[in-house]
């Protein structure tokens, strides 16, 4: 595929972390499918849009990225609280 | 709640108040989290004292970046605060990032710290985030007016799950006064001077009479609007949410989303395509915008072109397909177009005359689906917009899958 542009990138990373901080978002260092990673990624975004009465469609788009930047809480939304 | 529920076991709750943030009085660190605390416990049995030393159960701080945890903070924005569920230790803890602005006021120039503490404090007594709009449990900052905030019935209810209602006389923070321990002090607790005990003012929970049963077959409205795709029924200082995100009737109040307009109203409708919905009460009306109201709001309804003499309106409905809006008071009605924003020649009608099957007056009004709903009492009449001819008459709750 051709290298997403840096700000996809950059959003990317943002939603990644957040992802993993909030909804037990973990990337799979070493696994071999990259492609098995991006559907867990989407499957979590799905999460987070399902959470916040968002269209769900497991995209980045704008208003899941605008959701994200907001000023939160540290707790995650989902149970994995450890 | 957390996996597997943990709540304190007793009614008596410590907190102890270990450091300070550099933006606020401490009096006004303290005020804001006592009055955090007494949201929490004017619903529930449980009571909190405040420790000046030792151990306490809820150890709250202001720290920045690693602060002894997993969970760095990270700089300013982004995260807030942080606070664990009951239990030992860290249990209870309650964090705040120092790297934040903290304010007594709800201005945008800074967090307000009694609401990021209450939500805090949420999580130290065992309820984790919700994903309901409005609730304090909600996972992101929402700014707005403190002066008469009250506890959202999704919170009540979340607590009251874990510890019940309270007993008689809701519990007062009380503070181990004076200092129960002689132990040394760290600098940074000893206050400045050992303010004199405040009477906190008290967080009363809403005194308006019960909600109704969603399935109550007598039950009206007041008035009833679309807002983003979602359906919004309004009854005194209740809200009943439908939204075709999710399949259950949410139970809010009007105050914990627009905080000044509590009362309730006499009717509103929205005007999808800008993102607008009109509220009534009264002679006067407001514009808001999602949570904000519009600025240089309330209005007077003669500002749309009523005559003196109307006092207030039963029940109002926008026609996407016309870009009018019906307005209904008693037996007759106006229509107003939104493009000119001026009431149409020829009104006030006979609502008799133009609505088969309409013959008395409105009480709330709906447009969905390309149909009219026209609410009187417990009953509801479909009407074809187009032809206004009546389809059927239903229960003014049969949106509330009963």
């Amino acid at each position: 595929f051709p290298e997403v542009p840096d700000k996809e990138n950059e959003d990317m990373q943002f939603a990644k972390k957040y992802l993993e901080n909030f909804y037990d978002f973990k990337e799979e260092k070493n696994s071999l499918f990259k492609s098995k990673n991006l559907n867990h990624m989407t499957d979590k975004i799905r999460e987070m849009q399902s959470f916040f009465g968002l269209e769900v469609t497991g995209n980045l788009d704008r208003k899941t990225m605008d959701m994200m930047k907001q000023p939160r809480c540290g707790i995650p939304d989902v149970r994995s609280y450890s | 709640t957390f996996p597997q529920s943990p709540r304190w076991r007793r009614e008596d709750v410590t907190y102890r108040i270990l450091n300070y943030t550099p933006d606020m009085l401490q009096a006004d660190v303290e005020e804001a989290i006592a009055k955090a605390f007494q949201l929490w416990s004017s619903v529930t049995p449980l009571r909190f004292t405040r420790l000046y030393s030792g151990q306490a159960d809820i150890m709250i701080s202001f720290a920045n970046g690693f602060h002894g945890d997993f969970y760095s903070f990270d700089g300013p924005g982004g995260t807030l605060a942080h606070a664990y569920p009951p239990g030992n230790g860290i249990g209870g803890d309650a964090h705040f990032d120092e790297d934040e602005n903290w304010t007594k006021f709800a201005t945008s120039s800074g967090y307000n710290l009694f609401l990021v503490a209450a939500h805090e404090l949420g999580h130290s007594l065992g309820l984790g985030h919700s994903n309901v709009l409005g609730a304090l449990m909600y996972p992101i900052y929402m700014p707005q007016d403190i002066r008469s905030y009250r506890l959202p019935q999704d919170d009540i209810d979340g607590i009251q799950a874990l510890y019940g209602p309270p007993r008689e006389t809701p519990a007062l923070p009380t503070e181990a006064y004076p200092p129960q321990e002689t132990t040394e002090m760290t600098s940074a607790e000893t206050p400045t001077e050992m303010s004199p005990r405040e009477e906190p003012t008290e967080i009363t929970p809403s005194k308006t009479p019960t909600r109704p049963k969603d399935c109550d077959p007598h039950l009206t409205f007041d008035a009833i609007t679309t807002l983003r795709g979602e359906t919004l029924f309004f009854k005194g200082s209740y809200v009943w949410r439908k939204s075709p995100y999710f399949s259950d009737i949410e139970h809010d109040t009007i105050s914990s989303f627009w905080p000044s307009l509590a009362d309730g109203f006499d009717a509103a409708y929205e005007v999808d395509k800008r993102d607008r919905v009109l509220f009534f009460k009264d002679n006067k009306y407001w514009a808001v915008s999602g949570y904000s109201i519009e600025s240089g709001f309330p209005k007077p309804i003669q500002n749309l072109g009523f005559p003196t003499s109307v006092r207030k309106i039963d029940a109002a409905v926008y026609d996407q397909n016309t870009k009018k809006t019906y307005f209904f008071v008693g037996s007759i009605y106006w229509s107003f177009n939104e493009n000119t924003q001026s009431m149409e020649r020829g009104y006030p009608r006979k609502i008799a005359a133009d609505f088969q099957g309409i013959g008395h007056k409105v009480d709330a009004a709906l447009q969905k689906n390309g149909l009219f709903y026209f609410f009187h009492g417990s009953n509801q009449y479909e009407v074809d917009i187009k032809s206004k001819k009546l389809i059927r008459v239903l229960k003014s709750n049969s949106w509330f899958n009963c």
